[in-house]
């Protein structure tokens, strides 16, 4: 553990409280893909799933339950709530799930460590990490108009990858032997999905207007 | 050896 994979791990939290956090206030989940948090919560329960037999720390366990437990409240919130469901942005989220969810299937049957199916879930779990963010990014293009918490929440994401790759560049100059090809390949893609955001996003807050994507 | 097969990141 060192101190970018742990300000990754609390940025992430953050992510997924601001989004909840916004929910909750306004009652309102406009701009927020359902599909990208779904995406989600099949990455974090495919990943998770050893959570019942291996135990490697507390604070790992802790979080894998927290994110589980509040990505699941916000895909409650936008299916089940009855003011929040309403607000639901359904003819812009149109990115279909089969279109990310195949090819990562299909690659982490071809592409894993170990031929196992708790291996091959927890590698589609790192592949369909690194795509889940599309269908929001669709969305946000789709409607022009971010409004702060989703900016922020989309933000705080991007910022989050971009520690893990610190983390792995302090790890692989720190721990002999470590290497983790399939996990940095799948996060630097993950993390290239943020740049334009980011681009976007930094030139707003510079010129402290309201975030709005180009055409 | 079981210890590899725990991955230690998020």
């Amino acid at each position: 553990m060192n101190l970018f994979r742990f300000a990754g791990d609390i940025l992430h939290l953050l992510s997924i409280l601001v989004l909840l956090l916004k929910i909750h206030a306004t009652k309102s989940c406009a701009g927020i893909s359902l599909k990208t948090q779904e995406l989600y919560l099949a990455v974090f329960i495919t990943r998770y799933l050893d959570l019942f037999w291996n135990f490697h720390s507390l604070y790992n366990s802790v979080f894998k339950v927290v994110y589980i437990g509040t990505t699941s409240m916000i895909v409650w919130y936008m299916r089940r709530h009855r003011n929040v469901k309403l607000t639901y942005d359904r003819d812009h989220d149109t990115f279909r799930y089969l279109f990310l969810v195949a090819p990562c299937a299909v690659l982490s049957l071809l592409i894993n460590a170990r031929y196992n199916l708790f291996e091959i879930l927890w590698t589609f779990s790192i592949y369909l990490e690194a795509v889940a963010i599309l269908p929001q990014l669709v969305l946000l293009q789709r409607t022009k108009n971010v409004d702060n918490l989703t900016g922020n929440y989309v933000f705080l994401l991007g910022l989050y990858r971009a520690f893990y790759i610190l983390n792995w560049v302090y790890r692989f100059a720190t721990e002999p032997g470590y290497s983790a090809w399939l996990v940095w390949i799948s996060g630097l893609i993950q993390t290239g999905l943020y740049l334009d955001f980011f681009y976007y996003y930094v030139q707003a807050w510079k010129q402290s207007k309201k975030l709005q994507l180009p055409s | 050896k079981m210890g590899d097969e725990i991955h230690d990141e998020l």
